[in-house]
């Protein structure tokens, strides 16, 4: 490894460049070098305490737990990140489990959103709730709760249109989705930012401005299956204290696996 | 501001009215973190501050008076250099029907920058077809459909084999008396080699006068490996920044261009048609080092 044969300033340099490249941030990644450096000053198992950090940061894998009466997830995140590819490969997932599931096209805005949402919900076997493009996606929302309570459905995932975090008007919309699906008389058990892997330092101001608008209880990292790390997870755990729940691996319906800390460690220092 | 912290820097002291080397050095680890803040890549960060060290360490900064906005000057001149310097105007050269291909990695934007590109082609007084060779995504074609409605601009997608249906497609164009034909290709990951042989089958029937990467702005590290692979396989011509409306810094803009040295023709700055504006390397110099 890397620190087998001693370390010099090089070998410290390397590690500091393997942190930064998995997109960690050059502060954390500074500060996690120091950090370890203290502890080994003349090498050793310098991996493996690097990798101990990363699971420390990362904290306890957090299955989902869905219970009795109708769950809610919430599905939101920036533009392009994966969420309604994700809705579907996590509806599939809770149908084989034998639940009755629902996908709600919040989404009214983009163009063949809810074609594409209808494509997933058939191939994963979940019952779809939609409207008209151009609806209210508060009311969209609204309707999937009744119909779903309405039709014995356990778990209820809502997919919302792609938002920049910087569009307060955008943010809004979100909490008001949030609060409407509430005054339908349900609970949002559960609203997962999809974050794309290859998302840079930016990562955490979404991360922030979302957890400000609907309260994020959790991360899927998306689109694994490339040659970005996704470090930016850590940032987002540990100043927000949201974990990373799924991760994406694929395009396809089977392409989502429960996050697995030590899987996520052994990638970004690989 | 990074002058403030340069300032900072180069405040602790002076001898004799002119700067030491080390502060210097340190000034340049500042601007690195800076940079690497940004999202620039490391191996681009580590290159543009090495060839601004060269000038940091000239007569001219170390005996300035304002040794922080020199710095910062020559870090923004590099920087918009190595962006392209001016905007670079697209152009169209060939025959009719002139092809566009548009790739990328999945959700980069590349659906939705096809539609812009048309509806601003034509604005020039192009007759555009749009082609909707991406078969993979659901709904795909029928969100290139409704986009083409939405601007009037009509999508030919027929087939069931991408590269056929690009080749047929350009066939169409000559047909119809399109003189651009805008490819939209399923996003895909340059670590997929199946997808990347794929795309190049499209370039080398469709022959296009451009083969444009459709890059998010918010990309961190990775879009210095991304746009080195897409150029190995495809022969990228250049790039579409794209969600630059956002607040990312967008050093991914860098990293594309310092690595391939082709240019940014434009900027994606919103969801809606008309949000495609000319790439300025100057502007986007200011926003990298923030
Ligand atoms: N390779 C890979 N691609 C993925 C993954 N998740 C999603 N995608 C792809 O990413 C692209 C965007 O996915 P969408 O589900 O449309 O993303 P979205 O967040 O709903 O997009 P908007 O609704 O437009 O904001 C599609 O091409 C998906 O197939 C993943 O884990 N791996
Ligand atoms: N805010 C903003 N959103 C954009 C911009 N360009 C595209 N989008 C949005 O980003 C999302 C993805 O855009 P698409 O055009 O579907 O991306 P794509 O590259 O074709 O995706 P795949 O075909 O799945 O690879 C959609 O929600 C678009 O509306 C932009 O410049 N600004
Ligand atoms: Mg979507
Ligand atoms: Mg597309």
């Amino acid at each position: 490894g890397l620190f087998h044969g001693g370390t010099t300033e090089t070998t410290w340099q390397q590690l500091e460049d393997i942190l930064l490249k998995a997109d960690v941030g050059p502060k954390a990644a500074s500060d996690m070098v120091q950090r370890v450096r203290a502890d080994h000053p003349t090498g050793g198992n310098v991996i493996d305490t690097v990798r101990g950090e990363i699971l420390s940061i990362l904290g306890p894998d957090r299955p989902l737990a869905l219970d009795g009466r109708l769950s809610v997830i919430l599905v939101v995140g920036v533009n392009g990140s994966g969420k309604t590819t994700t809705i579907g490969k996590l509806a599939k997932r809770l149908v084989t489990e034998g639940r009755v599931v629902s996908v709600a096209a919040a989404d009214t805005f983009r163009a063949a959103a809810g074609e594409q949402l209808e494509i997933w919900a058939r191939v994963s076997g979940a019952q779809l709730i939609a409207q008209d493009r151009g609806a209210d996606p508060g009311a969209v929302a609204f309707d999937a709760v009744k119909a779903s309570e309405a039709r014995g459905v356990d778990v209820l995932i809502v997919d919302t249109a792609g938002r920049l975090h910087t569009k307060q008007p955008l943010m809004d919309e979100l909490s008001k989705i949030k609060r409407v699906i509430e005054k339908a008389g349900a609970t949002v058990d559960e609203t997962f930012l999809v974050l794309d892997a290859q998302t840079g330092q930016n990562g955490i101001a979404q991360a922030r401005a979302f957890t400000d608008a609907v309260e994020i209880t959790g991360v899927v990292l998306t689109k694994t299956d490339g040659s970005a790390k996704g470090g930016i997870v850590l940032a987002v755990r540990e100043e927000l204290g949201v974990p990373v729940r799924f991760v994406g691996v694929g395009e396809r319906p089977d392409d989502l696996r429960p996050f697995d800390a030590g899987v996520f460690a052994d990638r970004l220092l690989s | 501001t990074l002058t403030e912290r340069l300032d900072g820097v180069f405040s602790k002291l002076r001898k004799r009215g002119k700067l030491h080397p080390k502060q210097v050095d340190n000034a340049l680890a500042d601007v690195r973190t800076a940079l690497l803040e940004a999202d620039v890549a490391v191996e681009v960060a580590d290159d543009l501050v090495d060839r601004v060290r060269s000038r940091a360490l000239s007569e001219e900064v170390l005996k300035s008076l304002t040794p922080a906005q020199q710095v910062v000057k020559v870090m923004n001149e590099e920087l918009t250099v190595t962006l392209g310097g001016e905007h670079r105007p697209f152009t169209l050269p060939g025959a009719p029907p002139i092809v566009v291909l548009l790739a990328g990695v999945q959700g980069s934007g590349k659906t939705t920058a096809c539609a812009k590109l048309a509806k601003h082609l034509r604005s020039k007084g192009r007759r555009p077809l749009l082609v909707g060779a991406d078969l993979d995504r659901p709904a795909a074609v029928e969100q290139l459909r409704t986009l083409g409605r939405e601007i009037g601009v009509p999508v030919w997608s027929e087939g069931r084999d991408p590269i056929k249906l690009a080749k047929n497609g350009v066939k169409e164009a000559e047909r119809t008396g399109a003189d651009v034909v805008i490819i939209d290709t399923a996003g895909r990951l340059h670590v997929d080699p199946e997808m990347m042989k794929q795309a190049r089958r499209i370039k080398d029937v469709t022959k296009p006068a451009h083969v444009l990467m459709a890059c998010d702005a918010m990309t961190g590290q990775d879009a210095v490996i991304q746009a080195r692979e897409f150029m190995h396989d495809v022969d990228t011509t250049g790039f579409i920044l794209t969600k630059l409306d956002g607040d990312a810094r967008g050093g991914a803009a860098l990293s594309m261009t310092a690595v391939t040295g082709r240019p940014i023709f434009f900027a994606g700055t919103g969801e809606r048609m008309d949000d495609l504006e000319p790439f300025y390397p100057d502007r986007m110099a200011g926003r990298i080092l923030g």
